[in-house]
């Protein structure tokens, strides 16, 4: 069947035909399943799986109109960056983070930053609630709503200066699937991830290293360091905006 | 623990391309059994229209404290799996309507269900495996042995 789809490939290539685009798309439809299915993960309870499999089939369609066969790439690997970008694209402008969240986590993010230039270091939950004038469980409240364990929430673009376009959950999640060897020839995103992460909090660095570096999920953090899983998932909220803030500099 | 970490890694790099075909054969396979549905009129149109509602999972559940990191692209030797797959799928998956497709059509999903529970088995396999060394990490991280700062 791979002669066939390379068939459908140039076929489509000569016409444009709408029932070739249509084999097609049922063809690769998979893709969205599995881009579907990961992309879910760590998202908060009110985003419907199935709006996500919608927005991935239109990010299907979409890679399949722009990819130019005989280029040497795999549509596969188009496809699937392009399927994971339209669900992230949708999800923003269906608001799926909710309206009170995103204003109190903006406010987060710039006290943190105030903060930041201020102490020339990571303000403590303490600090950061006082620039605030928010009380203590008030903000850790907004970091648990804040969740940062989805993919989504995580492509956020880093902009590093060497042109192309990074995003702080590809480079966080680079560092789990490289085997020690591998961190030899780091690029220089990297070694800056790194040099950074050794700047935040020991607390903020165990949960960043178990759940990035060990693949750990935020229960098991939560059993190694004996807290609750929310007061981990507010941890990790706060050490992604402070890697984020730093990084921006 | 270095060295578990370095079993675990590998173990994780062959589930990453496990998953991912398995995946895809699932995709796949509720297609095939959705035109076998529709088996006295299959028309690629309705097909397109009813795809959202077969790639979604039945029940999905998403619990953000059992998450974790993941990466969302195709594995390193994901053509390996795809090759044993096209083998089985020998010719067209939409039905042209004859009997004779549809008999075909019935014995490849028959074919594929196979695989596909083959690979999950697999996949199970690996699970075990990873959340063993895991759990054992996990053990370590809480009496001291293992530190984040080794990894930084
Ligand atoms: N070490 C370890 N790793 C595990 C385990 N279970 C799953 N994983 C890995 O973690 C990924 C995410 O799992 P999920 O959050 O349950 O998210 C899953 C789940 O929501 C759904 N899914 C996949 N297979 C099934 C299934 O057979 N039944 C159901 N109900 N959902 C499934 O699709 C999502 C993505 O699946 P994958 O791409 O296969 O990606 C999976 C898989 O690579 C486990 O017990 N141990
Ligand atoms: N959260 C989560 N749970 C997981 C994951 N992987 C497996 N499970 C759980 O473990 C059960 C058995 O999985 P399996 O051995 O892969 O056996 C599976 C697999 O062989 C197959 N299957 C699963 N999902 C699909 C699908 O979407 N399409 C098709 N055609 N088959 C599927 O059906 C069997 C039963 O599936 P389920 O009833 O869903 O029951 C699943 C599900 O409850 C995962 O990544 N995340």
């Amino acid at each position: 069947t791979e002669r066939e789809v390379a068939q459908l490939w140039g076929e489509y290539a000569d016409g444009r035909d709408v029932a070739v685009r249509e084999r097609l798309i049922i063809h690769y439809a998979p893709l969205v399943k599995y881009v579907a299915g990961r992309v879910a993960v760590g998202m908060p309870a009110h985003v419907e799986h199935s709006d996500l499999v919608s927005y991935g089939i239109f990010g299907l369609m979409d890679a399949i109109e722009k990819f130019e066969p005989g280029r040497g790439f795999k549509f596969e690997t188009y496809a699937v960056a392009r399927i994971r970008g339209a669900i992230i694209d949708e999800l923003r402008s269906v608001d799926w983070v909710p309206r009170s969240v995103r204003t109190r986590s903006r406010k987060v993010e710039a006290a943190m930053q105030e903060l930041e230039s201020a102490l020339k270091r990571s303000p403590t939950e303490e600090e950061l609630a006082e620039e605030l004038g928010w009380s203590l469980e008030e903000l850790q409240d907004t970091l648990a709503r804040m969740s940062m364990t989805s993919i989504a929430a995580l492509d956020e673009v880093l902009d590093v200066g060497d042109g192309d376009r990074i995003t702080l959950v590809d480079t966080l999640q680079d560092l789990t699937v490289s085997l020690p060897e591998e961190t030899l020839d780091d690029s220089e995103t990297k070694r800056l991830l790194r040099a950074t992460l050794t700047r935040l909090t020991e607390r903020e660095q165990t949960v960043l290293g178990l759940y990035y570096f060990e693949g750990m999920t935020l229960a098991q953090i939560g059993d190694v360091l004996g807290v609750t899983e929310s007061r981990i998932c507010q941890i990790h909220t706060k050490a992604v905006l402070s890697l984020r803030t730093k990084l921006g500099e | 623990t270095d060295d578990l970490r370095r079993i675990r890694s590998e173990c994780e790099a062959a589930e990453e391309g496990i998953s991912y075909a398995r995946r895809l054969l699932q995709g796949r396979l509720d297609i095939l059994r959705a035109a076998l549905d529709q088996s006295e009129h299959p028309d690629a149109g309705q097909l397109l229209a009813a795809l959202p509602a077969i790639m979604a999972d039945q029940g999905h559940v998403s619990d953000p404290a059992q998450a974790r990191s993941l990466r969302v692209r195709v594995p390193a030797d994901a053509e390996r799996y795809a090759a044993v797959i096209d083998a089985v799928i020998t010719e067209d998956e939409v039905p042209e309507g004859t009997d004779s497709d549809l008999s075909d059509l019935e014995r490849v999903v028959g074919v594929l269900t196979q695989v596909e529970h083959e690979l999950s088995a697999r996949r199970r396999a690996l699970f075990a495996r990873i959340d063993g060394l895991r759990a054992e990490l996990l053990a370590r991280y809480k009496d001291g042995r293992a530190d984040v700062r080794d990894l930084l």
